[in-house]
């Protein structure tokens, strides 16, 4: 049982150390906005420069849907924005979001 | 998605990706379940279980569909699997990330997860994350509804601290009506319920409340805020003590400067109601006996009646039965002179063909539009004004005017499933 000492679990502490990673730069920017849908996951090995133009543009729209300044800059509000408990579901409709989930030995068997 | 669908439709036939956007189930009652090993840690069963319960309710207010908890069916005929989890959970591909961002998210086959390690708290606690207000957003997503970015809207993305008043808005309840359809069906009757009340000056003011009923549960209707009152319907025998609980089939209010009595109606019988004690008169202050026969109280009447209203102007109540209209003189206590009628004759059609031709469900004289409906259905005829009048002489008496859907006009009175009646 999670320690709790109030009558309504309200300062249940938790155990276990499981924090949510805090985004705090580009990289953990760029994964969230991944996740979310505002741009394809990103292949680290081979970064062009028109990725970082699609960050910038993922940026920019993730901003102005959250109702902050549209600056393109990975400022402090934007990450309070991104570390704020939402949703697991992707805001934007993205095919991995639809797909069931599937192995990926499963694939290459169908095809 | 065509592809996809055709992989569905192939496992689970009742699922379909609907005709008119997201996703949608196509069937009205949809089941669920909180699963057996997804229990949270931090709530009790029962209210785990009740909020859920809730969570649902809440999507059939304001839609046509119905949810059940369904925990003894196999797991394949559950629509809607709901379950708490930790880091990697429930056998899902997307793990929770721990405390913080991420507190729950929802598959698209009607599997519902939330994240054991967000604080989560009943609907009043007022700290840490209302699994409430979670659940409905993911049971949104469930049933169709992508994320939305309109401040107040349930399906935002980001949780909002606890609002006192979390209700869907017109805007969800248009969204999910989009999908869906909106709610329709026949009422057994709908009257405005005229009440005294003293102000801290002791005046009299009078104000009133509409009241639809269907069955034995009944819905006020906010005119103010075109919607149904927050958390109905509710069951007749809370709020309407002593008719009977399986419902009615019509209220009369005979209201003149002389008299000013409230009548429920059902079969051969019919009962007077005391507004001020909200409970209907075992004897009356004449020292009448209720319940009491209809024919006894107003002779040449024949019941059971289809429903029935009193209308102001000729100080007549207006009986409907199958196509046959009976007006009753109150102050002659007999039918008046002619009657009973055919409909037509009494309220004709302004425009041929388009007429209810008896049998009706309801007739309701409205302070708020200051007009008489005859409701049948999931229509209503209204019935053309003096005002009407003066501007077009042509049209008749009592006439009616062309049809419209009752739900186009009071919006989102909808069915809950009779188990989550009494939540």
């Amino acid at each position: 049982e999670k320690l709790f000492h109030n009558r309504d679990h309200s300062d249940m502490q938790s155990l276990t150390s499981r924090q949510a990673a805090v985004i705090t730069d580009k990289y953990t920017a760029e994964l969230f906005l991944s996740r979310y849908g505002f741009m394809e996951p990103v292949n680290w090995e081979e970064i062009q420069p028109s990725e970082s133009q699609a960050f910038l543009s993922a940026l920019k729209e993730f901003q102005k849907v959250s109702g902050l300044p549209v600056t393109g800059v990975l400022d402090e509000a934007t990450k309070v924005a991104m570390n704020k408990p939402r949703c697991g579901v992707p805001d934007k409709e993205t095919v991995s979001s639809l797909a069931i989930p599937m192995t990926p030995s499963e694939e290459v068997q169908r095809r | 998605k065509r592809h996809l669908a055709a992989l569905l439709s192939k496992s689970r036939p009742k699922r379909d990706l609907g005709e008119n956007g997201y996703m949608a189930f196509s069937k009205k009652e949809l089941k669920w379940r909180l699963i057996g090993e997804g229990y949270s840690s931090q709530l009790t069963i029962e209210e785990q279980r009740y909020i859920l319960k809730l969570a649902f309710r809440m999507w059939s207010e304001v839609s046509p569909l119905e949810f059940v908890e369904d925990t003894r069916s196999p797991l394949e005929d559950v629509d809607i699997k709901l379950g708490f989890g930790t880091g990697r959970h429930l056998g899902c591909n997307q793990r929770f990330d721990g405390t913080g961002q991420e507190f729950a998210h929802a598959w698209f086959l009607g599997d519902i997860h939330f994240d054991d390690d967000e604080h989560f708290t009943g609907p009043n606690a007022g700290s840490g994350i209302s699994l409430l207000k979670v659940a409905v957003h993911e049971i949104g997503h469930v049933l169709g509804l992508p994320h939305i970015y309109r401040p107040g809207s349930i399906m935002q993305p980001n949780y909002l601290p606890h609002e006192s008043g979390f209700e869907m808005d017109w805007m969800d309840r248009k969204a999910i009506q989009r999908l869906y359809g909106a709610c329709k069906g026949q009422f057994n009757t709908v009257f405005d319920w005229i009440r005294k009340e003293k102000t801290p000056y002791g005046e009299t003011v009078i104000r009133f409340n509409t009241y639809f009923m269907r069955d034995g549960w009944y819905w006020l209707y906010e005119n103010r805020n075109n919607r149904t009152r927050y958390g109905d319907p509710v069951p007749l025998q809370i709020g309407w003590r002593g008719i009977p609980v399986d419902g009615v089939d019509a209220h009369v209010h005979v209201w003149s400067r002389k008299r000013d009595a409230v009548y429920f109606f059902k079969g051969t019988q019919f009962w007077r109601y005391d507004s001020k004690n909200d409970v209907v008169f075992t004897q009356d202050p004449e020292g009448h006996h209720y319940p009491r026969l209809i024919s006894e109280a107003f002779p040449g009447v024949s019941s059971p009646i289809d429903t029935a209203f009193y209308d102001r102007r000729d100080s007549h109540i207006y009986f409907f039965k199958n196509t046959l209209v009976y007006a009753f003189d109150i102050e002659a206590n007999s039918l008046a002179k002619g009657f009973p009628k055919n409909i037509r004759d009494v309220f004709p059609p302004v425009v041929n063909g388009d007429h209810p031709d008896g049998n009706i469900d309801a007739a309701y004289f409205s302070y708020t539009h200051n007009a008489i409906f005859l409701l049948k259905g999931t229509r209503f005829w209204q019935v053309v004004g003096s005002r009407d009048r003066w501007r077009w002489l042509f049209l008749p008496h009592n006439g009616l005017l062309p049809h419209k859907e009752v739900d186009q006009h009071w919006f989102d009175i909808c069915n809950v499933h009779p188990t989550t009646l009494k939540l």
